[in-house]
């Protein structure tokens, strides 16, 4: 059903390339083959499946910037089995201003990534925290979107203009785009704001909110100290096991 | 010393807001007249002072959009005493692209805000989580900038490519920016990995690393739900006297 994911929230640091990670290692361990796309010129995506965004060269940048650079010349193996990482590097922070003159400027991606796509089961897409044009060629080459959130009050009103964006570009560029899912990511048990804004969350948007909510942990944050996924550094660790949960449910939805 | 000070940090969700409107309602305790400047279209900062960004008209996009909007004809009262806001409006989103035609559009709000800074003892800037033209602007007109961050992995690395980025600022616009200080936030006490980042970060930067430390706390995370700074709504709670504590020590570094 669901082939390119991207994902996506405009909102800072709410688990966008954790979840991205930890998702994929999770699918990886059931044998699924996955092509991951680091659209944050931070490259925090491609830190945490251990290579150097400074060291990628050509990387997601060129892609997008250059004509002549092909997709396949950025993918690289990455430290899980059954995953390439095509890197982000610094030049992705010049797309913006240089490829808005071009017409076909929100579908360049979608292009370039065509020639790769269908090696693999999954195409997963970070997208930076921002509605700029690296998140829209993201979206305008996605199926599904997976929308982490955290359950704090200010995300509610955020993932409101997120999916009305979302609507914008279905009908602008992008029919097949939907809602593959939100995860509520760094959930804190045991409070109320997170308690109220998660039943807020079910209330509006039921159907597409997992079962499966990914606890805060400060074994997660390590991710980039060990510089691949949970699954990975912390076989047993529960929250690892809830990253096999969240896989079991998206594949189930597929 | 600092009159004009960012709140800024490329990485999302590490408290820039929640900085700037908690200090600033410490300052405001303490008498200190405070303009309010939210430079993110997300309005988290207009929000949290008790205003909507959506009825926000004008509002600090037309200010940088349109040569004949004044900044005095955005400025409002805000709920804090002795602080107004220039809010955020959506019009913000497309500043990156409408005025980088422009030759002198890094300095556009400081030629609006000359108007009106010397009526505050302070101006507090709140910057969006990206290197655009918004945090360019924002930058440009500072003396100071306060650079909240999280103890996690990945902060050191985002805040290294910040400094330099501010150094690039300093030599081609801005020759008086520095850094205010470093401000440790949502921090978890009794981790690991929190205690080994905040003893790099003193290391790495000591001399400006303030030595009040924000605790990660649920109550602080309430901010958007009363729509009013800490010091309001939850006046004798331990956050609260840290968020004074850091006022202190702002103002005796000034
Ligand atoms: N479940 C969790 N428990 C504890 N920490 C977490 C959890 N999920 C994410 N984090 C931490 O929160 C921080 C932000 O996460 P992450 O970088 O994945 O967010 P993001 O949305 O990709 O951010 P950005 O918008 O900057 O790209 C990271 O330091 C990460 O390790
Ligand atoms: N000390 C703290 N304890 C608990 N929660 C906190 C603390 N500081 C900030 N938060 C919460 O973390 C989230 C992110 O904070 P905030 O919005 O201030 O970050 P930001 O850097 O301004 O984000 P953005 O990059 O999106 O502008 C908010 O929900 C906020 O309430
Ligand atoms: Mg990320
Ligand atoms: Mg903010």
């Amino acid at each position: 059903k669901h082939h390119v994911i991207s994902f996506a929230n405009q909102k800072g640091g709410v688990g966008k390339t954790t979840t991205c990670v930890n998702l994929a290692g999770a699918l990886s361990e059931k044998g699924k083959t996955i092509l991951l796309v680091d659209m944050d010129y931070q490259g925090n995506l491609t830190l945490g499946v251990g290579l150097d965004p400074g060291d990628s060269r050509p990387g997601m940048g060129d892609v997008l910037l250059y004509p002549e650079v092909s997709f396949r010349e950025v993918i690289h193996p990455s430290v899980i089995p059954n995953a390439d990482i095509a890197p982000a590097n610094l030049d992705l922070s010049k797309v913006d201003i240089n490829i808005d003159k071009r017409p076909e400027r929100h579908g360049i991606l979608h292009d370039k990534l065509h020639e790769v796509k269908d090696n693999y089961d999954y195409v997963f897409i970070d997208c930076p925290p921002a509605f700029n044009l690296l998140t829209v060629n993201s979206l305008s080459t996605s199926d599904g979107i997976i929308i982490p959130i955290q359950c704090y009050p200010y995300s509610l009103a955020g993932l409101n203009t997120l999916l009305e964006i979302i609507d914008d570009i279905r009908y602008a560029y992008n029919f097949d785009l939907e809602i593959a899912g939100i995860v509520p990511t760094a959930y804190e048990t045991n409070t109320r704001i997170a308690a109220d804004v998660l039943s807020e969350l079910h209330e509006r948007y039921g159907g597409k909110v997992y079962d499966t909510i990914i606890r805060k942990s400060v074994k997660v944050a390590e991710g980039p100290l060990h510089r691949k996924p949970m699954v990975m550094y912390a076989r047993s660790h529960p929250v690892s096991q809830a990253y096999r949960e969240l896989a079991e449910e998206f594949l189930r939805r597929e």
